[in-house]
């Protein structure tokens, strides 16, 4: 079997100024986790450690970087799922985690739920030894002067999210 | 939104996504991202698919899964990948973008949108690119 890995980082708008900065990132993503595959490595090692390097490369809207809610503040989801055994893990509206993939990943091996959200999911990070970083460690310049802007433009929460791709 | 699909050495397939969410979202909003079969699904008979976008639509289809579907009835990953996105388009007025993997290691990136950065490796060759037709 020849191993393969694929990668994204977003359907949404990236400006011209940023634009390599994405496409470096997915490549260098694409490339050291085809090197785990390489090396022998399962498919779900391979898809965390590109999609946790993409989290914390800021160019990136998941992890650092990460888009903000009209109060200014970080909510992220995530999702990992196995193939060969339909085992699957995801969290939602975590804040205070570098790397939400991980936490889902451990969601799918350390219990029996799908999803852990929020508070609960914070819960469950701080039990399996996930340190907490502070919201402010995961806010870029970048994403706050979107979010500036955005709330100048439309200060209704409903409207301005209207035509906006996650 | 970012994500990955792979297939190993030993043919297993995996999918995972990762979100900030939307830009100036709802307090409490969550998108597909973190829903089995919107923001991603990986079958070992079937392949594997992580997707990116209008989350709020891509949940209305389940475009993930819908996209596992179409390649269930026989189509390629290329064209199970555009099925599912012009179906999302054309009910639901929705744009994104997804990257499919099947068992055998063929892999698709397309996107409905305006642009989507993404990268693949494959026999010691990287893919890329970011507009329409890279």
């Amino acid at each position: 079997m020849l191993p393969v890995v694929v990668v994204h980082g977003g359907a949404g708008f990236v400006p011209r100024q940023r634009s390599e900065l994405s496409v470096s990132g997915v490549c260098s993503a694409a490339g050291s986790a085809y090197g785990i595959l390489k090396g022998g490595g399962s498919s779900m090692d391979a898809v965390v450690n590109a999609v946790t390097l993409l989290e914390n490369n800021p160019a990136f809207n998941a992890g650092i970087g990460s888009v903000l809610n009209v109060r200014g503040d970080i909510e992220m989801d995530a999702l990992v799922m196995d193939g060969k055994t339909l085992a699957s893990g995801a969290v939602s509206a975590v804040r205070n985690i570098a790397n939400p993939t991980q936490l889902a990943r451990l969601v799918m091996e350390k219990t029996s739920h799908a999803c852990l959200t929020a508070e609960g999911a914070s819960q469950f990070a701080r039990a399996m030894g996930i340190p907490e970083v502070p919201v402010e460690s995961l806010i870029t310049d970048y994403s706050r002067m979107r979010w500036q802007k955005n709330l100048a433009a439309d200060a209704n929460p409903v409207e301005c999210q209207m035509g906006k791709m996650g | 939104t970012v994500g990955a699909v792979a297939v190993d050495t030993e043919g297993n397939i995996a999918c995972a996504t990762s979100t900030g969410g939307m830009l100036n979202k709802m307090v409490g909003r969550v998108g597909d991202t973190p829903c089995i079969g919107s923001g991603g699904y990986a079958d070992n008979n079937i392949g594997a698919v992580s997707t990116t976008g209008h989350g709020e639509t891509i949940m209305k289809v389940t475009l993930a899964r819908l996209i596992l579907f179409n390649m269930e009835k026989g189509q390629s990953v290329e064209a199970a990948s555009d099925s599912g996105l012009a179906l999302m388009k054309s009910r639901v007025d929705g744009l994104g973008g997804v990257i499919t993997v099947d068992p055998q290691g063929h892999w698709a990136a397309r996107f409905s949108s305006l642009q989507m950065a993404w990268a693949a490796a494959q026999s010691d060759t990287l893919h890329y690119g970011l507009y329409t037709g890279e």
